[in-house]
């Protein structure tokens, strides 16, 4: 593998976004780009992540390999490139350590790091093509900032999706809060307009702490969109250029 | 609200 990526903040992010969530990850490297998927310890919420080979110029792969990775060590080495530095990373066919080089933009500085792999055995689940019955979408900063605040209140937020808007409200020990968002549309911002496409009503539960959680991948992208169904896991989108992060939660049951 | 699902409900082993 020889993958290189203008902007290493691309990566930094994706990892600052995923890695208190999850630990040892497989970076599943085949000619669509390197893909990721994982479930959280308690497997409640599982997050998918691709970075697509478009995103990187080159992307050059002999065969598809899968690098074993422990994230925490990952953000070490991360932590060491510059979010304008270029990135290449490097693997081998079998490999036993990914290598990461950081270039910065006027070429005269080139760290190069290693970091080892590990033998990861992790289930792949299979993620059935659904027709969400609701579809919003807002910006992230908006959406990471009713889940802190609820988060405030309450252990778990029940989502409400009707034509009116959608409603988050939770309710704990010192009261109650809710907040509701309408439809509105933003001409000279679209990102900061609020979008909801909905074929029928949805009312979800769902615990807060992974919400807040998922929130940490904000830095990635200006909207996120929030799709569901009743009886079914919540997807939560980041779209990037050439990319996307998307995290499933499974709502709260028995209410 | 009693209990948390979990995701491999939802989701097929590949």
């Amino acid at each position: 593998l020889e993958a290189r990526l203008e902007q290493a903040g691309v990566l930094k992010k994706v990892v600052d976004a995923i890695k208190d969530l999850v630990q040892d990850c497989n970076f599943d490297c085949n000619d669509s780009g390197i893909a990721l998927q994982a479930m959280d310890n308690s497997h409640v919420a599982l997050v998918s992540m691709l970075l697509k080979s478009e995103g990187f110029s080159p992307y050059r792969l002999d065969r598809n390999v899968a690098l074993g990775v422990n994230l925490t060590s990952l953000t070490k080495v991360l932590r060491c490139a510059q979010n304008e530095d270029i990135l290449t990373l490097k693997a081998e066919d079998a490999p036993d350590t990914l290598s990461l080089v950081f270039e910065n933009a006027e070429n005269d500085r080139i760290s190069e790091y290693e970091i080892k792999l590990m033998d990861i055995d992790q289930e792949h689940l299979g993620i059935p093509e659904t027709e969400y019955a609701a579809a919003i979408s807002m910006p992230s900063a908006e959406f990471q900032r009713i889940c802190r605040d609820l988060n405030q209140l309450s252990e778990s937020v029940a989502i409400e999706a009707s034509k009116e808007g959608v409603k988050f409200s939770c309710s704990g020990d010192i009261g109650s809060g809710s907040v509701t968002l309408r439809q509105h549309n933003n001409v000279d911002r679209p990102e900061l307009s609020t979008k909801i496409e909905l074929t029928e009503p949805v009312a979800l539960t769902f615990s807060l702490k992974y919400l807040v959680n998922f929130c940490k991948a904000s830095a990635l992208s200006s909207v996120v969109t929030l799709s569901l169904s009743n009886e079914v896991p919540l997807l939560v989108e980041y779209a990037m250029g050439s990319g996307f992060v998307r995290f499933y939660l499974a709502p709260k049951i028995g209410e | 609200v009693t209990g948390q699902g979990s995701i491999n409900s939802y989701f097929f082993k590949k």
